[in-house]
């Protein structure tokens, strides 16, 4: 046996741009979580006890996306989603379209602990989240003032993607879409957006 | 999206991911994260925690591969990861982390960045992005 190793992480497809604070502040963030974790493991925790701590601080922390932090949907509200394995007995839980629960992490570990299922969704994780009696608040608690600004060049980017498309299948002139050209990136993108809408993954 | 895989002083591995999903994505919209196997999977091989482009990883079952590599294929950690990112994925963007019952760490990505940290019982403690 090699001993315990832990590791973490906030989110991939990073702006290369991205301010030198908030890098820091990341780094910051993923120090003190890991210092969490280790600790718990160097104390005899287990692997899933550990794992379920760690990312409630991460939910809890508003700098990367998931719970408090998370990014919002095109209605401008939360829809959080989470999941855990253990190895030992590959048990798991998981959960979707939650939009009160402050730790759907802790959530998932209930589905796989003390439900018959795997995977519970929406409304049902909702029920299922007040039965087990685990800590709810406001949707507004879950958004940050810097993703409500991420929502709105979001949708505007948006318009961009839908307007390329047209350009493509209707063969319409291309400045129809001049608003679009505000926003640039390098031309790095995901699912179709520029990275620089992501915050900060 | 963030996640967390660990091995305790057993060799037992878990895994955990959470996530607020997509920017601006429809009401309803499901990724990765939460499908078992897709962005996270653990057994008793290793734990695996996925991040990045969801729709690319859930139809490449990112995670359970790498762990599927070392079960079947009989590789090591860090060469699964590797193998999975660079023959799975096709065109999508994705990084994950992960850590085997004999208390490696290892972790990849095909974007420009991850946000990603590790630590081993041995003292090791690291903080990256880039």
């Amino acid at each position: 046996m090699g001993g315990w190793a832990i590791a973490v992480h906030g989110g991939a497809g990073v702006d290369p741009k991205l301010p030198e604070e908030r890098q820091e502040e990341a780094r910051r963030v993923l120090r003190r979580c890991l210092g969490v974790g280790a600790a718990g493991l160097r104390a005899g925790l287990s692997a899933v006890d550990v794992v379920e701590m760690v990312v409630r601080e991460l939910e809890t922390d508003p700098v990367f996306n998931s719970g408090r932090g998370s990014v919002l949907t095109q209605e401008g509200t939360v829809e959080m989603e989470a999941s855990i394995m253990d190895g030992r007995g590959r048990r798991c839980g998981a959960v979707s379209g939650l939009t009160t629960v402050k730790n759907p992490v802790s959530l998932a570990r209930l589905v796989m602990d003390r439900s018959p299922h795997s995977y519970l969704a929406f409304h049902g994780a909702e029920d299922f989240a007040r039965e087990q009696r685990v800590e709810v608040v406001d949707n507004s608690y879950f958004i940050t003032d810097e993703n409500v600004r991420m929502l709105k060049l979001a949708k505007e980017a948006n318009s961009i993607v839908v307007c390329e498309v047209d350009a493509i299948r209707l063969q319409s002139p291309a400045d129809t879409c001049s608003a679009s050209s505000t926003i640039t990136d390098g031309g790095l993108h995901m699912n179709g957006l520029p990275i620089s809408i992501y915050a900060p993954e | 999206t963030v996640g967390c895989v660990a091995v305790d002083n057993g060799g037992w591995c878990a895994a955990a991911t959470s996530t607020g999903g997509l920017m601006n994505k429809m009401s309803g919209r499901i990724g990765d994260s939460p499908l078992i196997g897709s962005g996270t999977y653990a057994c008793g091989a290793c734990a695996v925690s996925c991040t990045g482009e969801g729709e690319a990883i859930i139809r490449s079952t990112l995670a359970r591969d790498v762990a599927a590599l070392m079960e079947y294929k009989g590789l090591g950690l860090q060469e699964a990861v590797d193998y999975a990112l660079k023959e799975r994925l096709d065109e999508g963007k994705a990084g994950l982390i992960a850590v085997s019952r004999n208390g490696e760490v290892a972790y990849g990505f095909n974007t420009v960045g991850m946000f990603r940290g590790c630590a081993t019982e041995d003292g090791f403690m690291d903080v990256a992005i880039w």
